[in-house]
């Protein structure tokens, strides 16, 4: 801003160079390069005091790596990765380092499709998510899908629930769609917190080409493989609360040797 | 003396740990009378000068740090200097105008985090290397 800038202790300040508009610009591209960025993203949402789960998420597990790389001199810093099928009562915990990820990305959820009790059996609910922004030059090292279990409706409190998650990996019009099993929990009917399911296998095909991305999809089961409706099992879906709301993410690490992009 | 660089306290908030700010702050007079030996000087580059704040969760800036100072013979061993800055250093004695000093540069760099919104409101947190120096040596 061209003001004389003071140091601690010293009361002789150093002028800074104005800068003209051209050069503004300039000095913030050249930034924004350096952080591996196209343009200045033009988030919907500002940024201050997110209240979604999935910032809340990606802040801790930003705080938990800004803190490793804080204490660790010269070290390569690592990006924790939850622990894969955990449950826990308030927002997801940053969990343990599994994987040293360069890059972690949490997806929005961009289209949710209930088969509900207004449907036949079986019931289920879909997940769609936004996969635009996949880094170039970095592989998919683990991706999990995070939904919040409530309490649901009463009745089953002690009963065993079978929880599993499928990639969509075709659809047709007249019949069912090819589904691919990628992970399943069971767990008490009463149970309450964030389930969380491997789906690395889906994100690294939806990878592969965008067109194989049609989607997660969720059954709950009794123990005797009656059909329950997710929603009443106490699945929080896109129309819940903000900070319980469903969403992926992505750990993806860098290829070994990058060329360096002469720019 | 040169002053030593504070060994700072993990920072838990987002609060500006220093006084200084980007961009284009610097933290030591240069003074002609005294020479300045090789090493880490303060420079913080604030996102929220940029402002950046709109997109960029956290954090609000990060400590970047630049080399800056005399490479100057006797190399003692705080200044990191390579076997050939050494060499160096003694010819640009005999022959100041045929070779030059070392050069004051980093010596190790570290890594930082960004958190940030893409434009579809997508959350990312990306690790971005040898965006901090660690220590400056003669090269």
């Amino acid at each position: 801003s061209g003001s004389t800038v003071r140091r601690r202790g010293h009361s002789a300040g150093v002028p800074q160079r104005r800068l003209s508009g051209a050069e503004r610009r300039d000095v913030q591209r050249e930034i924004l390069s350096v952080l591996g960025l196209p343009g200045r993203p033009r988030p919907r949402i500002p940024a201050r005091a997110p209240s979604a789960a999935a910032p809340l998420f990606m802040l801790d597990l930003y705080r938990a790596v800004a803190g490793e790389e804080e204490e660790e001199d010269g070290e390569e810093a690592t990006v924790s990765r939850p622990v894969l099928t955990g449950l826990s009562t308030q927002s997801p915990p940053p969990g343990s380092v599994v994987s040293r990820a360069d890059t972690v990305v949490s997806l929005v959820n961009m289209v949710e499709q209930d088969r509900d009790l207004f449907s036949p059996k079986p019931y289920w609910k879909e997940f769609r998510f936004d996969l635009t922004q996949v880094p170039t030059g970095e592989s998919v090292t683990a991706a999990e899908f995070r939904i919040y279990k409530g309490r649901g409706v009463s009745g089953h409190g002690n009963s065993s629930w079978h929880i599993s998650i499928y990639e969509v990996a075709a659809e047709h019009p007249t019949r069912e769609s090819d589904l691919f099993l990628l992970d399943v929990q069971d767990l008490r009917a009463g149970t309450e917190g964030w389930l969380v399911f491997d789906v690395t296998a889906a994100s690294n095909h939806w990878l592969v080409d965008q067109k194989y991305n049609l989607g997660l999809r969720l059954y709950v089961e009794t123990e005797d493989g009656h059909s329950v409706d997710p929603g009443s099992a106490g699945l929080v879906g896109r129309r819940g609360p903000r900070s319980k709301q469903p969403f992926m993410v992505t750990f993806f690490r860098a290829s070994p040797s990058p060329a360096r992009v002469t720019r | 003396a040169a002053k030593a660089p504070r060994r700072r306290q993990p920072k838990k908030s987002n609060d500006l740990p220093h006084p200084n700010r980007l961009p284009g702050i610097f933290d030591d007079v240069h003074a002609t009378d005294r020479r300045q030996v090789c090493r880490r000087h303060e420079l913080y580059v604030s996102f929220q000068d940029l402002g950046w704040l709109d997109w960029v969760i956290a954090p609000q800036g990060y400590s970047a740090y630049y080399c800056e100072g005399e490479c100057a013979f006797p190399l003692d061993s705080c200044m990191n200097a390579t076997n050939h800055a050494i060499l160096q250093s003694l010819v640009h004695l005999m022959k100041p105008e045929a070779v030059p000093k070392a050069c004051c540069a980093p010596t190790k760099l570290s890594a930082t985090s960004v958190l940030y919104y893409d434009s579809n409101n997508n959350v990312i947190l990306k690790k971005h290397r040898n965006m901090v120096v660690k220590s400056c040596g003669c090269h």
